[in-house]
């Protein structure tokens, strides 16, 4: 089908919470946002890779920044309860994402916006992307570029969007 | 906002691509899908997280079966430019999603997913998540009562919705 981009957004004031070695077997991703709900902790995006032939994941998920604080907290309380398990938390983040619709083999779309941020030397940390949202994480000194390069790649700078 | 969850869905007949240790210096998310692009594989979500403190990118995408033999190839040709790089592939898989609107503070929802899954004793392999999706790849054998427990948990079961 016709893969439309309809428009980028920036989102700033992000952190990024990475559990690493979380052992994977059921209840853990339950576990381990119950906690992070518990603590009112506005959460962004989630993301989980497995690793090591299915023994463990790293679960990485980003905040809002001012939940900073609450987030070094459950990281605290989850390695008790997971000792193997250790954390990064990366500050001073932004989000700039593509919305489409009809991006299902939107590899194309995904190419598109990486090879923006390349061209723009902008590094890209997290990465998610569905059929209808293309997203990548960058230091926040770069989003507003990011953005630019976003808008220009796709030809919508003749309709400029909001932040988010 | 009131976030509404309207229905979920079960992709079948997935398998997971991870490239482990992929240099985090702009231009390679670019590189590596370029690859994908050019052998025509049909990419269904792509994620990235970020190890070593910056040093390296884990980069997991899922893709349909029949683009294994494809999926291959490129992951032959990526080794020979990236040394240090190392892959997973993962097959038999599915993934089972809850699409809903204005789940910005979606972690209630992601929790009462992830719970559902545990209770049903099901595994789960990736996590993508956005204010619009959810998603949880599992394997393929447990799609089918992955959707159920979903469907139960959401209380969408009045109003069944297809498969993806
Ligand atoms: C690691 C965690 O996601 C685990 N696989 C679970 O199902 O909860
Ligand atoms: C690892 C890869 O995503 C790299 N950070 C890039 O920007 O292309």
């Amino acid at each position: 089908g016709q893969i439309i981009v309809r428009g980028a957004a920036l989102k700033k004031d992000l952190a990024r919470v990475e559990l690493i070695g979380v052992p994977n077997k059921p209840g853990l991703a339950s576990e381990i946002f119950s906690h992070v709900a518990d603590r009112d902790i506005i959460v962004d995006d989630i993301i989980q890779v497995i690793h090591k032939g299915g023994e463990t994941a790293d679960l990485s998920f980003t905040i809002e920044a001012d939940n900073l604080q609450a987030a070094h907290l459950v990281i605290e309380e989850l390695r008790r309860e997971m000792p193997g398990m250790t954390s990064e938390v990366k500050t001073d983040l932004a989000k700039v994402s593509v919305v489409g619709v009809g991006m299902r083999t939107h590899t194309g779309v995904a190419s598109r916006m990486f090879e923006a941020l390349h061209q723009a030397n902008i590094n890209i940390d997290n990465i998610s992307t569905s059929e209808i949202v293309i997203s990548c994480v960058v230091n926040a000194e770069d989003g507003p570029r990011a953005l630019r390069a976003v808008h220009s790649a796709f030809e919508l700078d003749q309709e400029p969007r909001g932040t988010a």
